[in-house]
């Protein structure tokens, strides 16, 4: 562990609960892409299935298991509590062009030709992806709540944080994982034109364009 | 070795 993973982890988590603390308190999820929220569900939930199969720490299992209870908790608000209130019409984004490669991807690129290395690489691969319906929402109507730029600017710094991590680990450890390092770097670069939106416009709720 | 790094990391 060193400070890089652990204020990554954190600001991973401060993004998940900003976000459901949000949905929660104005009761409604409107500028929220629920597909995003259940892209990010089916990523822990294929990333974490170790936990079935592997200890680590406490602090490993702990926030593997909140995130994946706050995983399906936002995608319960969404779809099933505040459902009244879900955009779906902008949400509109084709997430089977999403999945149906990146699944692909996984089974021709991965480390080990095994059931759960193949879903643990799906992960890596659809977590780099999956903030991309939530971007285009806000691309289609041209606008987000400053809770939710708050939400993405996290999500974007664990990522980037992580990136800092893999090179610290690099040089003190000695290892490296190309497929992380690959769908990381990919994941960031989508973060690039919010974080200088977010920075210039100091955080406020903005007009966005592609 | 790569193990660490799949199980260890968030």
């Amino acid at each position: 562990m060193n400070i890089f993973r652990l204020i990554g982890d954190l600001s991973h988590l401060a993004a998940i609960i900003i976000l459901l603390l949000k949905i929660w308190k104005s009761r409604s999820c409107a500028g929220i892409s629920g597909k995003s929220q259940i892209l990010f569900a089916i990523v822990f939930t294929t990333r974490y299935l170790d936990l079935l199969t592997s200890f680590i720490s406490l602090y490993n299992t702990c926030m593997k298991v909140i995130y994946i209870g706050c995983a399906y908790a936002t995608v319960y608000l969404i779809y099933m509590k505040f459902r009244a209130t879900y955009d779906g019409n902008h949400d509109s984004f084709r997430v089977e062009f999403l999945v149906v490669p990146v699944g692909g991807l996984a089974v021709l690129i991965n480390h080990d030709f095994s059931f759960l290395e193949i879903l643990w690489t799906f992960s890596i691969y659809l977590e780099s992806v999956a903030i991309l319906p939530q971007l285009f929402m806000i691309s289609k109507t041209g606008e987000a709540e400053t809770i939710t730029t708050h939400y993405l600017f996290c999500l974007g710094l664990y990522r980037a944080l992580y990136l800092f991590n893999w090179i610290w680990r690099f040089y003190f450890e000695g290892f490296f994982d190309m497929i992380a390092i690959v769908a990381g770097v990919v994941q960031t670069v989508l973060y690039c034109d919010f974080f200088y939106l977010y920075v210039t416009k100091d955080g406020k709720g903005y007009r966005f364009s592609i | 070795s790569l193990e660490p790094m799949r199980h260890d990391e968030l």
